[in-house]
């Protein structure tokens, strides 16, 4: 899979994604 | 780069050869197995590996005899309400969970053997209209319920005398959650399928939900069984049910799709397929192996990473199959197949 298929990949999206969600 | 694989045509005959029959076991009194599963029991000492099969009314533990044989070693014997499910625990001793209920589960409870004077009891930990549930590691149980308009999704965590020690709310989607699966190797995430065809992530620890990927309409009343994250991307391993057969694909089984959290962006890794001629599965999957019981009582075994059908075996003379579930927690791949007249054969794969 290709970050031009899925997008910009991040190994730390769990966290990223974790600081961006309304808790 | 890995494109979705169209599922080669299953092996020129697939049969029972990769599937060697251990051992089998039969409950007399049962006419109705509608479960079957294992689970690490102690008792004076030593942990052993038992099995356990759930008939509508009661609950039989199944321990270990000598020479491949098993001997039942408690009955419990539940209410009115029959056993839909039994919920493996993973890591969890001497504990087994069930769910029972009409149409949907009703009522979750677990089965034990008190330590203070060795009688075997059992517990309610949750009861209401609930959806989904799943067995985590760490003694931790979560579900989805309805209760009028409102969708609960709560974690319940469980303490070794069978009740619970704590409960966590989840913020739940607006659909319905369906399915759920941990993330392996991420204690604080889970992963969960809707009934409009979304993949949804959320946080275990605060609660939060992270993120909703849509699955695509081709494959509805998708399934998730298994996810784990590797180089930024979430894979998860569905089975497609109600999927529609196509050209290029046949009979679409079960699927490994990427997903980008970040983006929400998906795409097929690799795709199985039923066996030509076979129609309908109710599937169960461990590590990179999936089985199913199809409508013609046949129960197909897959290579999840090949995308092939490795293993078929036939109904028998005393009828179909209707329970296939992989054993937990042992060292090497052990499928559990039941019939409804309660036998159930232990085949190492």
């Amino acid at each position: 899979c290709s970050e031009s298929d899925l997008g910009p990949i991040s190994l730390n999206w769990f966290e990223e994604l974790s600081a961006e969600a309304p808790s | 780069d890995v494109a979705e694989q169209p599922a080669p045509a299953p092996l020129d005959g697939p049969t029972e050869e990769s599937l060697q029959l251990v051992s089998q076991l039969k409950d007399c009194l049962s006419s109705c197995a509608v479960d079957v599963s294992t689970v690490w029991w102690e008792a004076a000492g030593s942990r052993e590996l038992c099995v356990v099969t759930a008939c509508e009314s009661s609950v039989s533990l199944w321990k270990p005899l000598a020479s491949d044989c098993w001997g039942k070693a408690h009955t419990w014997q539940l209410g009115e309400v029959p056993v839909i499910q039994l919920v493996p625990l993973p890591d969890t001793c001497s504990l087994v969970c069930i769910a029972l209920g009409e149409l949907e589960i009703t009522e979750i409870r677990l089965l034990l053997c008190s330590s203070e004077d060795d009688s075997f009891r059992q517990s309610l930990v949750k009861t209401g209209t609930i959806e989904a549930v799943l067995g985590l590691k760490d003694r931790r149980l979560v579900s989805s319920s309805r209760a009028l308009q409102e969708q609960q999704v709560e974690v319940v965590w469980l303490s070794e005398t069978g009740g619970s020690k704590d409960r966590q709310t989840l913020m739940p989607p607006e659909e319905t959650v369906l399915a759920f699966a941990e993330v392996e190797g991420m204690r604080d995430a889970l992963v969960g399928t809707t009934a409009v065809n979304s993949v949804v992530v959320w946080n275990l620890k605060t609660g939060q939900l992270l993120r909703k990927m849509h699955v695509g309409y081709s494959y509805p009343a998708s399934v998730c069984h298994r996810a784990y994250s590797d180089s930024g991307l979430l894979f998860v391993v569905l089975s497609h049910p109600h999927a529609k057969e196509s050209k290029s694909y046949g009979n679409p089984a079960f699927r490994l799709v990427a997903f980008n959290p970040k983006t929400a962006r998906s795409m097929g890794v690799m795709f199985s397929s039923l066996p030509p001629g076979h129609a309908g599965r109710q599937g169960d999957v461990t590590d990179t192996s999936a089985a199913a019981v199809l409508t013609s009582g046949a129960i197909a075994v897959w290579d999840l990473l090949l995308g092939r059908c490795t293993a078929l075996l036939p109904p028998g003379p005393a009828g179909g199959w209707a329970l296939a579930r992989w054993a937990t927690a042992t060292a090497t791949a052990c499928l559990l197949a039941g019939r409804r007249d309660g036998t159930v054969c232990l085949y190492r794969y």
